[in-house]
């Protein structure tokens, strides 16, 4: 499936995008440092199946890459270059989604066991987790062109995803709820960035705000 | 959901 693996690699690409853009700038200016523990939470909670059951080698990997980059990202962000980080405007009440997600994760799964809930938590959590980025990217008015590269690809990965379930449903005839319904709100949060990326970020110039 | 088999997405 197509979507599938493009939809795997688009996150990566985003991930790298961002490492690199702070590794080479020595600086975070404009990222938020909560979307990025938001993703740590998400990964984390996520991929604790990595120790109950094997699916396969490409699997274990590319879940292992993607907490490895996202705790780097964090480590950068609060660790390396906190100097650069501009807590000031990355202002998100990360209560006002935590507790909202931690309750419907609990009132809406396939099975109330902790894996299952805590999956769940993190399927609803991630269609959510960049909320506090694009406030970020509202409050200054601006983002680097980079940042936007990253939410774009970020972003794509929510689309991909949703054209893999439609493929699944049509194929396999196989859909999973909870992922569907946040993948769509997901990609739903995303439209903005789409938009500006077309209409600034295409033309080169930076993402600034009318 | 991780307890289901076929579960492989990321």
């Amino acid at each position: 499936n197509v979507f599938r693996i493009l939809g795997d690699l688009s996150p990566l690409l985003a991930m790298i995008l961002l490492l690199g853009k702070i590794w080479r700038s020595k600086c975070c200016l404009g990222i938020s440092g909560k979307s990025q523990i938001l993703f740590a939470l998400v990964f984390t909670t996520r991929y604790l199946d990595l120790f109950t059951n094997f699916i396969s080698i490409y699997n274990t990997v590319m879940k292992v890459v993607f907490l490895l980059c996202v705790y780097v990202a964090v480590y950068m962000i609060y660790g390396k270059s906190r100097k650069t980080f501009d807590s000031e405007n990355d202002t998100f009440h990360l209560e006002f989604l935590l507790v909202p997600v931690i309750g419907l994760s609990f009132l809406e799964n396939y099975s109330f066991t902790p894996l299952e809930v805590l999956w769940t938590f993190s399927v609803y959590l991630e269609s959510v987790a960049i909320l506090p980025q694009l406030f970020m990217i509202s409050k200054t008015g601006e983002a680097e062109a980079i940042t936007t590269y990253y939410l774009f690809f970020l972003g794509l990965y929510g689309a991909l995803y949703l054209a893999n379930w439609i493929r699944r449903y049509q194929t396999e005839n196989f859909y999973d709820q909870i992922a569907v319904v946040s993948g769509v709100v997901q990609t739903i949060f995303y439209c903005d960035v789409f938009y500006l990326y077309v209409t600034k970020v295409l033309k080169g110039k930076k993402l600034s705000l009318p | 959901a991780p307890a289901d088999s076929d579960h492989d997405e990321l």
